[in-house]
C-alpha cells in the first residue's frame, strides 16, 4: 500500500468512488478522477483510478457502508484543520 | 463465500 498526501490545491477533491462495506466492492475505489478543471487529486498526480482507499487521515474504511466512507472523505477534504488529505492506497482489491 | 460474494449489490458511486 502507498501513503498519498493530497494538498488542498483546488475547491474540489476531484474523484469518484464506489464502494464499501455490504456491497461488492467492499472498501472503497476510486473510479474517476476529474481532470478537466482539475481538482486537488489531479494535481496531486499519484492517486490513480482502481485504487482502493483503506485509510483516509489514519481513519480506517474497512466495514464503512458507501456513504459513511464518502462522508468521511468529504469531512477530511472541508475541514480547515489540515491543507492537505493523506490517504492510504493499494492497487489490490484487497479481500477482507 | 464465493456465492455470498455475487449476491451482494453493486455500490452506488459519490463524486467528492
Amino acid at each position: 500500500s502507498t501513503l498519498v498526501r493530497v494538498a488542498k490545491s483546488a475547491t474540489t477533491l476531484g474523484i469518484a468512488v464506489e464502494g464499501g462495506a455490504n456491497t461488492r466492492q467492499p472498501l472503497p475505489r476510486i473510479v474517476t478522477i476529474q481532470a478537466t478543471r482539475g481538482g486537488s487529486a489531479h494535481n496531486c498526480g499519484q492517486l490513480k483510478v482502481g485504487q482502493v482507499i483503506l485509510e483516509v487521515n489514519g481513519v480506517s474504511m474497512r466495514g464503512r457502508e458507501h456513504r459513511d466512507a464518502a462522508r468521511l472523505i468529504a469531512e477530511a477534504f472541508k475541514t480547515k484543520e489540515r491543507d492537505h488529505v493523506d490517504f492510504l492506497v493499494t492497487e489490490f482489491n484487497v479481500a477482507l | 463465500v464465493r456465492e455470498k460474494r455475487l449476491t451482494l449489490p453493486p455500490s452506488e458511486i459519490t463524486m467528492l
